[in-house]
């Protein structure tokens, strides 16, 4: 047995010109997640309550793109989505299409917990976030001004962006994302665009 | 997308990934995150956590494939991690972070930085964007 380890992410495929100060505030949130979980460890937590613990505390920050801070859809609301998995025994608990749960991960902690299911989705899981009393909000409390304004770009530019901010300010700065050739399933991004 | 994995002083792993998903995607589209054995996954051996490219990391079975080589080819945690990113993602972008039962950590990633933390019970501790 090796001892405790932990590692947490806050999403793949960073902006290269991220501004240093919003550089400094993903790291700072990192490291304060980090440390959450840390003491959560020396304290003996089981693992599985450690990964959620965490993942509810980076859902409640908006740096990143989950719970509040979440990107929008199409149609400028959020409907987020999360997964949790416990090695012993290898039960696991899933959600998708949440749009009012604060938290989703201890949603899909739920589904493993107490339903007989992995996964539930849109109006059955917010049906089953009910009656579990999960707290709830109204969907506007997920969306950010930065996000609405990311989500100005990606329609100007017919693109579909990816888990990265991409500062409103100094929008010239978008364009290494609008101009790289991203793909996705082998096909331009904006192949993708909203018919 | 943000997540967590976490192996405890007893060797239990666990994993866990949340996410908004894509800006501007369409409404009802699901991406990797929720998906057990694509966005996440967690056995006696590994629990893992993936961001990035949902469409491509589903394709891939990311997750599960980190604990599947390990468990049939034998390989290290890190080492399947880099197997995984290198070999399993085809052209699509994506980052992953893992723990093994023995108290190791690992990261992976094959596109422009990925937002990431990592600490051992030995006191190893690193937080990071870039390479």
């Amino acid at each position: 047995m090796g001892g405790w380890a932990i590692a947490v992410h806050g999403g793949a495929g960073v902006d290269p010109n991220l501004p240093v100060e919003r550089q400094e505030e993903a790291k700072q949130l990192l490291t304060r997640c980090l440390n959450i979980g840390i003491s959560a460890l020396r304290s003996s937590l089981p693992a599985i309550d450690v990964v959620e613990l965490v993942v509810r505390e980076l859902e409640s920050d908006p740096v990143f793109n989950s719970g509040r801070g979440s990107a929008l859809t199409e149609k400028g609301t959020v409907e987020m989505e999360a997964s949790i998995m416990d090695g012993a025994g290898r039960r696991c608990g899933a959600v998708s299409g949440i749009t009012t749960v604060k938290n989703p991960i201890s949603l899909a902690r739920l589904v493993m917990d107490k339903s007989p299911h992995s996964y539930l989705a849109f109006s059955g899981a917010e049906d089953f976030a009910r009656q579990q009393g999960v707290e709830t909000v109204d969907n506007d409390y997920f969306i950010t001004e930065d996000n609405i304004g990311m989500l100005k770009l990606a329609k100007e530019a017919k693109t579909i962006l990816f888990d990265y901010r991409i500062p409103p300010v100094g929008l010239d700065t978008c364009s290494s994302a609008v101009d790289s050739p991203l793909q996705m399933n082998g096909l331009p991004l904006t192949v993708y665009a909203p018919e | 997308t943000v997540g967590c994995v976490v192996v405890d002083a007893q060797g239990r792993c666990a994993a866990a990934t949340s996410t908004g998903g894509l800006m501007n995607k369409m409404s009802g589209r699901i991406g990797d995150s929720p998906l057990i054995g694509a966005g996440t996954y967690a056995c006696s051996l590994c629990g893992v956590s993936c961001t990035g490219e949902g469409e491509a990391i589903i394709r891939g079975t990311l997750a599960r494939d980190v604990a599947a080589v390990m468990e049939y080819k034998g390989l290290g945690l890190q080492e399947a991690v880099d197997y995984v990113v290198k070999e399993r993602l085809d052209q699509g972008k994506a980052g992953l972070i893992a723990v093994s039962k023995n108290g190791e950590v690992a990261y992976g990633f094959n596109c422009v930085g990925m937002f990431r933390g990592c600490a051992t019970e030995d006191g190893f501790m690193e937080v990071g964007i870039w390479e």
